[in-house]
């Protein structure tokens, strides 16, 4: 499995569609301070799944959608998507029947959050089987927020075993 | 349960050892499960010893020798399990220049090995002379964030 | 005891209040003393609403913006007590460039009124870029500090 | 009043003796990951009269003194000096007899920490009388260690207003 592209569609300041490639060794985002960079990495761990809006920076998961600015009025609806090749079909069952996967998770105000699998419907739970088995997803350590380094340094022991936890 | 969780520290612990030495050109660290107030929480303390310097607890060492052990210690995790993406969001703020291109060298040794996806976010131009390529994503119209290609000349305007 | 807190809080509430539309080219923000879980045990809020953005309390700001918005309240307090000296420690870490040059310039600024004398810490080169002299402090010797004069174009290398 | 100059000798890495000169405008400090720069920050937090180990990283105070190295014996003493000018005589009563202030801190090994204002042996309440004067102190708003901007933001409401009040 190889993660190809991320698509952003009304997800907090990206009221414009934004589409990411994702291509192989290192590839840098850059910008100024409060642009949407760390928005673009919370995207990511929420269409893998996350379910803490404080983990999103809001209060309430509705808060990921576009609130609006001086010159665009809100959104009324988020949608990211990550495209996964799977020519190697090293997808867990239920996922290994294409060569390629479209992750999609979506979010209606008043309705909540739906997860999509290339056009079907999934539950959370199946899509964390998936994450789990490339040993990815919101908590992993594949994924290091803003200030997770430092949440490291300065945790007891204790909580600093559930801040890395998550990553075994 | 229990001996799974005592296998999987031992993998990073040893992880851990090696990618600290690498990453302070020597020295040594290792991880210790500790008794937290609650016997059934066992906590997690870092011990380092960077080279030429004292024995202690990470809470002793300085900005960016705390930032760069824990960098060791999110790598040792990640080599126990490698992923297809690793998504680092300004980790290496707090790190000198030489520090800085030890962390770059070390995900471009993680790159070889496991053919992981790299995505960092930064805002120092030493990374992003490192990386293979760059995107920006920038705020012209306030409130609206765009993305933009960005080559490694522009970065510098656009960091800004 | 209180009438003086309270007329302290005012104070830095409308230093703060400058401050933050200075630094951040527009925009508002102010304090407000909350109730703890403990009545007894007010807290300090910090509500920001950056130029074209939404009004929220600092935790939603972006890590730049936090840092920004930290700065002026640190320098509200500051303001309300100018002392002789002031010596910050590595702040402009998580700034991009142009927040950077806000920063130095309200450096600048409070030279002028109050003669403070300032001591900054720091990797970034654009800051060191806006001081009138550089101290470079080495390790040459494993574990032995040293402080050595250093001219703005030695810098780069010493940061390193 | 205004800072002179800050001499070290034998505090943390500074076995040697090292000079700080203050003075007008903006002064940098620069150097690599872990050569002395937030220890020359405590430095002065602690001739001003620090009290908690925790504020200068430490253990127990006496951890301040030079702990040794590969090439060099562990220290038995630290002092600090802070130099002020006082030819304007701002300087609060019981201070303000001489235009140049020399407050020293000293911490022997089994000994504890003793200061000196001009020589002779001044009470630590003293000295907070000077520095609270010119609104300065190791927990004044005037001495911004690393990190605490991350404890402003990061900390609940009741515990920023703990650590700014000492600012105020
Ligand atoms: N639902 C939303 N709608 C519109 N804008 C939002 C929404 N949620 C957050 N924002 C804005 O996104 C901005 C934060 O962006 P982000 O944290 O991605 O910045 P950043 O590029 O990471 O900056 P830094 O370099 O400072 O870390 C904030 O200014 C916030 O107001
Ligand atoms: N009593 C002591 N004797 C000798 N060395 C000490 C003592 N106390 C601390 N140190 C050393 O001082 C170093 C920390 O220095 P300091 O925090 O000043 O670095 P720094 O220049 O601020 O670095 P950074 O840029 O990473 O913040 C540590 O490596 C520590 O081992
Ligand atoms: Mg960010
Ligand atoms: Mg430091």
């Amino acid at each position: 499995m190889k993660f190809r592209a991320l698509k952003i569609r009304g997800f907090k300041g990206f009221c414009d569609p934004a589409d990411l490639p994702i291509r192989d060794g290192l590839s840098g985002i850059v910008g100024p301070n409060g642009c949407g960079k760390s928005n673009l990495v919370e995207a990511i761990g929420w269409v893998m799944g996350e379910n803490r809006p404080s983990a999103v920076r809001s209060d309430a998961m509705e808060d990921v959608i576009f609130s609006g600015s001086a010159t665009r009025p809100a959104g009324s609806s988020a949608e990211v998507q990550l495209i996964i090749d799977n020519s190697d079909r090293t997808a867990p069952p239920g996922f290994n029947d294409d060569t390629e996967l479209v992750i999609a998770r979506r979010i209606d105000r008043d309705l909540g959050s739906s997860f999509i699998a290339n056009g079907r419907d999934v539950r959370w739970r199946d899509l964390q089987l998936l994450f789990a088995d490339s040993a990815t997803g919101a908590r992993s350590s594949a994924l290091i927020s803003q200030g997770r380094t430092n949440d490291i340094i300065n945790s007891k022991p204790s909580a600093r075993k559930g801040i890395l936890e998550d990553a075994a | 349960g229990r001996e799974r969780m005592l296998t999987a520290f031992e993998t990073v612990n040893t992880n851990f050892k090696q990618l600290f030495s690498e990453l302070f050109n020597g020295g040594s660290a290792r991880l210790e499960l500790v008794e937290g107030d609650d016997p059934l929480d066992t906590g997690l303390e870092i011990l380092c010893h960077p080279p030429g310097k004292r024995f202690s607890t990470i809470s002793l060492l300085s900005g960016g020798e705390q930032t760069l052990t824990a960098v060791a210690l999110i790598f040792a995790f990640f080599m126990a399990n490698p992923a297809p993406i690793c998504v680092l969001d300004e980790v290496d703020a707090p790190l000198d220049d030489s520090n800085v291109m030890k962390f770059c060298s070390l995900m471009e040794k993680i790159v070889q090995r496991t053919g992981t996806r790299f995505l960092v976010i930064t805002h120092n131009p030493i990374t992003m002379s490192h990386m293979d390529r760059l995107y920006g994503v920038t705020m012209q119209e306030k409130g609206v964030s765009k993305m933009v290609s960005v080559d490694l000349t522009e970065a510098e305007k656009l960091a800004a």
